[in-house]
């Protein structure tokens, strides 16, 4: 999946499997992104796991879990708040779109998440203050933390070295039908027409967008990116921050660091 | 599966409102309808359990024996809350509001945002 740090790194990542995208003293947030065609290096979120710890007077630890298909609008023992405890309504599921789109609010760490279905696979959008991103645990240690420290250098996938050999090719890899996603083949020049229906301005959401659909041929990462988009503008604070574009002539392969 | 706390809830309420008639008492028709709300949260962790299965098929012969609509009420109506945003009780503690106890001490807190999306 395409992953932007709360430091507005922008990278694409393989990480398949199950990773941490949040690790700190009050929220853990692990995802399970799986390959988006049979062998395919690209992956994409089909199930996400969110544990928020218990917290003094405020909440008792409540665990919630989506996958594909299955966006439930209560925490894994049914309940929509936080609990017994005197601030427990501090903490609450507000469903949006059934089986679509939820929100997550803890107020009681400043926190809101949005989770949502596009096509077969999850979104996941997070606002969190500074001090409560960085209330890691073991500070020393440099665990996995892929919403604070990016993807590991060894899982990016760099956009330049994948839209040199698109275009060479001019047939992107999708194509064919599987299952109920309806796909089709894109060529590069096809695959930005498309995307930018939605995105118009050719910043990282439009390069994301344009990736997915060469790799997968499933218009629906159409939508996937214009979503991320707009719940951004939604939790950023920093409204010139909003469009991030590809640093040109950086050396670090797959990092895409907001450029000028 | 916290069915149980849906059973007590719902004879709590109900304790002093039951008819035995046909007749309905309005509450008595409000609290079915909560209950079956409370009973329908917990489908997913109470599947498969006899419990949940009883309260499910009970809620049903009750609401027909008193001609309960599936629609309406799930409880009394309330004084309406002086708080803008009902859903948060007023009365939590303040360390339970981040935004409040954080601007005791300093400016307002800086936020930031991550995501992740498509493939």
């Amino acid at each position: 999946p395409h992953l932007r740090t709360f430091g507005d790194d922008f990278q694409t990542c393989k990480v398949r499997g199950s990773w941490p995208l949040i690790d700190n003293k009050y929220l853990y947030v692990q995802v399970t992104n799986s390959p988006v065609l049979p062998g395919s290096l690209a992956t994409a979120t089909s199930k996400l796991t969110i544990i928020f710890k218990n917290f003094q007077e405020c909440v008792d630890q409540k665990v919630y879990q989506a996958e594909t298909d299955e966006l439930p609008a209560a925490f894994v023992d049914g309940s929509r708040n936080g609990g017994d405890r005197h601030g427990a309504n501090t903490l609450r599921i507000v469903e949006k779109m059934p089986g679509q789109h939820i929100e997550i609010q803890a107020r009681y760490i400043g926190t809101t998440i949005v989770v949502r279905q596009v096509g077969r696979y999850l979104t996941f959008a997070v606002r969190m203050p500074e001090d409560v991103v960085n209330s890691t645990e073991d500070t020393e240690n440099q665990g996995l933390y892929l919403c604070l420290r990016g993807c590991p250098q060894s899982e990016r996938i760099d956009f330049r070295t994948f839209r040199a050999r698109a275009t060479e090719s001019h047939v992107a890899t999708g194509g064919g039908n599987r299952g109920s996603v309806s796909v089709e083949a894109f060529t590069y020049k096809s695959a930005m027409v498309k995307c930018k229906e939605r995105l118009p301005v050719e910043d990282l959401y439009f390069q994301s967008c344009v990736f997915d659909l060469l790799t997968t041929g499933d218009v629906n990462f159409t939508l996937a990116a214009y979503y991320a988009f707009e719940d951004m503008k939604i939790l950023h604070s920093n409204k010139d921050k909003f469009h991030i574009f590809e640093r040109t002539g950086d050396l670090t392969p797959g990092n895409s660091a907001p450029g000028r | 599966c916290k069915i149980l706390k849906c059973n007590s809830e719902f004879w709590a309420t109900t304790s002093g409102t039951h008819h035995s008639g046909p007749e309905r008492a309005p509450e008595f028709c409000t609290a079915l309808r909560a209950y079956a709300h409370c009973v329908r949260r917990t489908a997913r962790t109470c599947r498969g359990d006899l419990a949940y299965h009883s309260a499910v098929h009970g809620i049903e012969d009750l609401m027909s024996q008193h001609n309960c609509s599936k629609e309406g009420p799930t409880s009394q109506p309330h004084p309406r809350t002086s708080t803008p945003d009902s859903q948060e009780r007023s009365d939590s503690p303040e360390i339970c509001h981040y935004e409040r106890s954080f601007h005791k001490h300093t400016a307002p807190p800086n936020y930031t945002h991550c995501g992740l999306f498509g493939d």
